[in-house]
This record gives structure tokens, sequence and C-alpha cells, in this order.
């Protein structure tokens, strides 16, 4: 539980999480002070974090990113099976910590039921044996890559006492969610496996639960990092002229921007641009170069017929651009 | 902002993220206190524009005049701050980052 080594376990996830005791440990408190979405108890977490994290030289777990994934419940073999889609996480940050948080149910009613009407045998000593230990469960997390249809390769299994109310808990799972990213399998699963002869068919509950990734993303500090996160739209649109090569080609757009950068041998341009005069060189800038695309690719991408015929041009255009270069050649020869 | 001092220095720009239609997806904060830096680096400069020795040489070679073409020196963001954002990603999971240089402490002419 979060009072238990669960949470000192955690070393730069406890850093964000010890000053939510109060919200995990009571989130019906937490849930009605801030109004129904707070059943959403990922969006809570992260309000908490946001409120912590935006006094001036904080840092969310000596890094500069945290990051929520909700879980998706799907029922496979009466079992509910929780998928986290972590694909949106960017190439550029370092996973600090992760943490899965759910919601521990206390054991079902009709076993403790069950144990309080048995009479408690008595041992030799003629004291009353201790109950029968607790249903343990098992929380076993499973990683997949997008496009296999498998169930996944285990990746790491706790066994978990229940708690004697319901409580939200928090596991350190940085070594499985490291483990998946390296190998490129970032859709998660996890399943709360009982001891429980008949565990019943889950429903989906209000307390889902989520993975919080503590990261550090090394591309924070580059130019224009806040609209490659924040910038939703491109504000040069596709009717807009573009001279050089298209910058929604690619699908990382960290990438993109680095890609777009052009030789002197693609825009027929004398090498040591900046070093020109001051007012030649402002002239010569095209807005694409005064704000380097870094934009997601929201418009729809053309057919491949369309990406073809638009190939074709490029490279007519292209063409046109190496004949001229070849007549001035030789005019210049002939001269 | 007429009455502000003409030199270089900051002055106040508060930014709605819904005035650049970031506010779908932002959700915390809804406006910041950005500033701006803005006025004149021009010679001689005062101790408060914190110039740098090489904008204090490009002022002075601006004043005399001999080399045409050359601006005064730029005021500029000294130093900056950084800025926590709430927002929502492609899959509508809520992320917090921590932006640095968002808004502007102190201005300079550089």
């Amino acid at each position: 539980s979060h009072r238990a080594p669960a949470w000192s376990a955690l070393p730069a996830a406890a850093d964000g999480l010890q000053g939510d005791r109060d919200l995990q440990r009571h989130p019906g408190d937490a849930a009605a002070t801030l109004g129904p979405s707070a059943q959403d108890m990922v969006a809570v977490h992260m309000h908490r974090l946001y409120e912590k994290y935006s006094r001036q030289g904080a840092r969310p777990g000596g890094g500069n990113t945290v990051r929520s994934f909700r879980a998706r419940l799907e029922v496979v073999d009466q079992k509910a099976v929780y998928f986290f889609n972590l694909t949106s996480m960017q190439d550029s940050e370092m996973i600090l910590t992760a943490t899965f948080h759910f919601y521990s149910e206390p054991p079902r009613w009709p076993r403790a039921l069950e144990v309080l009407c048995k009479p408690r045998a008595k041992n030799a000593s003629g004291r009353p044996l201790p109950l029968g230990p607790p249903t343990r469960q098992h929380l076993l997390f499973r990683s997949l890559s997008q496009n296999t249809a498998t169930q996944g390769l285990l990746r790491g299994a706790m066994a978990l006492a229940p708690p004697p109310r319901g409580l939200w808990q928090a596991k350190d799972i940085s070594p499985i969610v490291k483990a998946a990213r390296r190998d490129g399998e970032l859709l998660l699963s996890a399943q709360l496996d009982s001891e429980e002869r008949d565990p019943g068919v889950p429903r989906p509950s209000p307390y889902a639960p989520y993975i919080l990734v503590y990261a550090n993303d090394l591309a924070i500090s580059e130019p224009n990092s806040v609209a490659v996160t924040l910038q939703r739209y491109d504000p040069f649109p596709a009717g807009d002229p573009e001279p050089r090569a298209a910058p929604n080609n690619s699908a990382d757009p960290r990438v993109r921007r680095a890609a777009q950068a052009t030789g002197p041998l693609q825009d027929n341009e004398l090498p040591g641009l900046d070093e020109r005069p001051p007012r030649a060189h402002a002239q010569h800038f095209h807005k694409h170069q005064l704000w380097p695309s870094p934009f997601r690719a929201l418009k729809p991408r053309p057919g491949r017929k369309d990406r073809r015929k638009k190939g074709q041009e490029v490279f007519m255009a292209a063409s046109q651009v190496l004949d001229f270069d070849e007549k001035t050649m030789q005019k210049a020869r002939r001269k | 902002q007429w009455d502000e001092p003409r030199v270089c220095s900051r002055r106040y720009l508060k930014v709605d993220f819904a005035d650049i239609g970031w506010n779908e997806w932002i959700i915390s904060p809804k406006s910041f206190d950005a500033y701006y830096c803005a006025g004149a680096c021009e010679f001689p400069m005062p101790k408060i524009v914190r110039p740098s020795n090489h904008a204090t040489i490009q002022s002075i070679v601006r004043a005399v005049g001999i080399i045409p073409g050359i601006p005064e020196p730029c005021c500029v963001p000294d130093k900056m701050n950084s800025l926590g954002v709430l927002f929502l990603d492609e899959n509508r999971n809520v992320v917090l980052k921590v932006y640095p240089n968002m808004s502007v402490d102190t201005c300079a002419c550089r």
C-alpha cells in the first residue's frame, strides 16, 4: 500500500507521489472536491503533480516530463486485462521511473463472511489459530508490439496481498517499461490474477489503473521544442508553395526538422550563406526557414498515385534546375 | 505602454493559450505571464541594460558611424524562467512537461 514498502521502494516516483498520499488513500474525497471528472484518478493525480511542479525550479522526478497512460479494459478468458498504449513516448524522452497505479479492492464479502462464520480451530496450546491468509493476487505484465496478435511476452510478475479495505497502490515498474521500450514493444498489458476459485466476470471499475512515466526529454531545450509538442497545426498550409523538401514526409517531427537542412547541392546556393552581408541574408529567408516545421502531420496523406505524381513533379523541377545549371556551365566553358 | 522607458527593458505580456488556439489540449495553465523585451540599446548604454562586451563595442562602432549599416545591439531576454504545462497528447493522455525559457525574467542589450 502507499504506507507500505511499495511507496518507499519508488526512488524518483516517490518524489512525485509521496506528496499525494492523502489523495491516494482517499480517492473518493479527492474526487468529491474536484467534481464529476475526478472519477478519472489519473487526471486528479496529474493535476496534483502539475501544482507541485509548477513551482519555479522544481523538476518532476529529476526530469522534465511526466506522461500518464490510461488503461483500456478487455476481458480475456473471463479475466480483466488492462492494456496501455505507450507509443506516444518520444524517442528523446529518457525514462527515469515508471509506476503502475491501481485500486486494490478488499477481499470479497462472501469469502470474508465464510471465514468469520467458521468456528476458529485451536492448536495444542489452546490459542486460536490465525485465520487463513487472505487471497493473494498476482500482477502480470506482458508487452507486445503493435502488429502482433500474440498474448505478449511476460515482462514481470508480482504478488500482492489484498488490503483490508479499498486502497490505491503504486508499484515500481521501471524495469518492465524500460525493457519493453528497448524492444520496441510499447503495448503493455496488466492482468490481476486472483487465487480465488470464482473471481466472477470482471466489470469496468470506476477506478481504472494507470501508468505514470517520469522522463527527461533531452530535446526540450532544442529550438521550437514547445511547438513540437504543443502546436497541433501547420501554419503554412498545403497550398503554400514549398520550395524545399515537404516537411511532413517523416513520422518523427524531430527527425524531420534535422533532415530539412539542405546543402548547396540541393538549393543551388553558395556555401557560406551565413557570412553574407546581413541585409542580403534577411531577404533570402523563406518563412519555412524562419520557422522550421516541427508540426504534426494532421493533414490527410495523399494517395499513392498522388504521391507518385508529386514525386514526378519534384523530379521534373529538379531536372529543370539541373538543365539550367548545365547550360550555364556550357556557356561558361565556351567563354 | 507610452509611459514605459525607451531604453531596453522588460515589458508586460500575458499570453492566453486560447488566443493562439492551443486551449483545446492545454489543460493548465490557461494563461501565463510571458513578458517581452523592447527598447533601445543605443550608445552610451547604461549598466541597467546589462550590455555584453560585444554589444558595447557594436554600439560604439555604430555611434562613430565609420562603418555603414551596423545596427544598434538587440534588446533580448537575458534570464528566463521555465513553465510547467499540463496538456493532452494525441491519445488524450495527460502529460506534464516543464518547458525551459518560457517567460522573461530580465532583458539585456546583446
